[in-house]
């Protein structure tokens, strides 16, 4: 089996993954924000690292989502997006 | 839930009673302090100094079903505002829909070009020209412009929010079913089974937390050690198989793309899957040509199976014609998959006007509105009962409200 370099790849939060219930969820409709820092990925501006957020290490992220009561399942990483998947 | 971050930006969307909106100075912040984005000492952040100003900001959701179940800012659409006011300067709060029936709320800011102004053209302006979409005349002796980009000009948000779902389909987002579809497909394994398996369910592992990361690429070129999964995303990969997701953007037509599914106990299901956009070659620029220049692509797939409060969400950014399926054709798929009783469909457009917006007259706007509301055709055994266009300073908004007839 031999991926194309382009394929993303995934990382699975065991820890998380594992033991998770919802049996008390009920709301279905979800809340949706997206914040622009540049209109693209190629017009960063001065002084942003050279691939902006995309820098941002998993840990520090945890951080934020814990404020939103979110945990991370996995992370499908690829060049231009990573994309996680999180709990609730 | 899901969040998917690309150098310039963030979406983060969030299920149940998730308290998302707490979590958007923590952001800001981290845009500033760790990725370096231009900030400012927000007003309204005493304890979090430093917090990027965005570019432009959007905030979404449906109307919820027990409002007064939710926590922070979210138990009204009016305190949600008051919230994001007092962080941005400028936002503009919008209901869509029928007030007394399913709605959709918007909040979004214009874009700023304040701290990423457009860039001032230099020597290499012949070569960059080529690749201009938007020309701004301002004052003589300097000229200002938009240099193109993929994902600006061509951005689109295609959302499918789906509630009363027909209960024979919703039953394959249970765990006890999606066990026994597993059960049966290791009972009687076909060629293709055999395939799906290897390369989709043992291809994943590691442990996230202890920082002991490996992928895909190391076990195949290790080729010995057993990869492992959760049962979650194991069976979250059968269901996304056996529903019919995984085939909205097959493989065959995007080789590249990858589904992240999970499957909840007792039952629920979330997926993401990422496109990647073919490599191309570096962009020079104040950048440095370091970030990679194509747009990559998601979408996304949340689901709510019970009778009581079923409801299902399909959200992507892949592009839809001429280089991919037509967005008729993707809500077709997905709305067979559910078989809602209601749903709603948002087509969110970056319509290329700019800057030079004022320059459009009105026969543009009317071909425009023509060509956005053609792109989602009658749904099949739906009736439409909603249809608002609503055009904003970049993007253009369709929506539509259906019920089944």
């Amino acid at each position: 089996f031999s991926p194309s370099q382009a394929t993303p790849h995934l990382t699975i939060n065991h820890d998380v993954a594992s033991d998770l219930d919802s049996t008390n969820a009920f709301e279905g409709p979800e809340k949706l924000l997206e914040v622009w820092f540049a209109p693209s990925p190629t017009s960063l501006p001065p002084g942003a690292r050279p691939s902006g957020l995309k820098v941002v290490p998993a840990d520090t992220w945890k951080g934020m989502l814990d404020l939103v009561n979110c945990e991370v399942l996995s992370v499908l990483e690829s060049d231009n997006v990573d994309a996680y998947l999180l709990s609730e | 839930s899901s969040m998917f971050v690309f150098p310039h930006k963030i979406i983060l969307k969030t299920c149940g009673t998730t308290t998302l909106l707490l979590g958007l100075q923590r952001l800001l912040h981290i845009a500033a302090v760790d990725a370096g984005f231009p900030f400012h000492n927000a007003k309204s952040v005493t304890e979090i100094k430093a917090a990027a100003t965005p570019y432009r900001f959007f905030y979404s959701r449906k109307n919820f079903l027990f409002p007064d179940k939710q926590r922070g800012p979210h138990r009204s659409w009016k305190q949600e505002v008051k919230f994001l006011d007092d962080i941005f300067e400028g936002g503009s709060a919008y209901m869509v829909g029928k007030m007394n029936g399913d709605h959709w709320y918007l909040y979004l800011t214009a874009p700023s070009f304040a701290l990423t102004p457009p860039r001032t053209p230099d020597e290499e302006i012949p070569e960059v020209l080529t690749d201009v979409t938007r020309v701004t005349k301002i004052p003589a002796g300097t000229t200002t412009f938009v240099p193109s980009s993929s994902e600006d000009v061509n951005d689109e948000t295609l959302e499918i929010l789906m509630t009363d779902l027909d209960p024979e389909n919703a039953k394959q987002f249970y765990l006890s079913h999606a066990s026994a579809v597993a059960s049966e497909k290791d009972a009687a394994p076909s060629q293709n089974d055999a395939a799906t398996s290897d390369s989709d369910l043992g291809e994943t592992v590691d442990v996230f937390s202890n920082g002991c990361e490996s992928d895909l690429h190391d076990h195949a070129k290790a080729g010995s050690e057993a990869p492992t999964t959760t049962e979650g995303h194991a069976l979250g990969t059968v269901v996304s198989e056996n529903s019919g997701l995984s085939s909205i953007y097959p493989n065959s037509v995007y080789p590249d793309a990858r589904i992240d599914a999970y499957m909840f106990s007792p039952c629920g299901f979330s997926a993401n899957g990422v496109v990647p956009a073919p490599k191309r070659a570096k962009e020079g620029g104040e950048n440095n040509g370091a970030a990679t220049s194509s747009a990559a692509h998601y979408f996304t797939v949340h689901v709510t199976p019970e009778p009581n409060c079923s409801f299902a969400s399909f959200e992507t950014n892949v592009p839809g014609e001429p280089t991919g399926r037509s967005t008729s054709e993707i809500i077709e798929h997905v709305v067979n998959i559910f078989k809602p009783g209601r749903f709603s469909v948002t087509l969110f457009e970056g319509s290329g006007k700019g800057e030079n917006a004022l320059n459009h007259d009105e026969n543009w706007a009317s071909n425009r509105r023509k060509h956005l509301t053609r792109r989602i055709d009658p749904v099949r055994g739906y009736r439409r009962v909603e249809r608002i266009v609503h055009e904003f300073d970049d993007y253009d908004l369709v929506f539509r409200f259906y019920e089944r007839e």
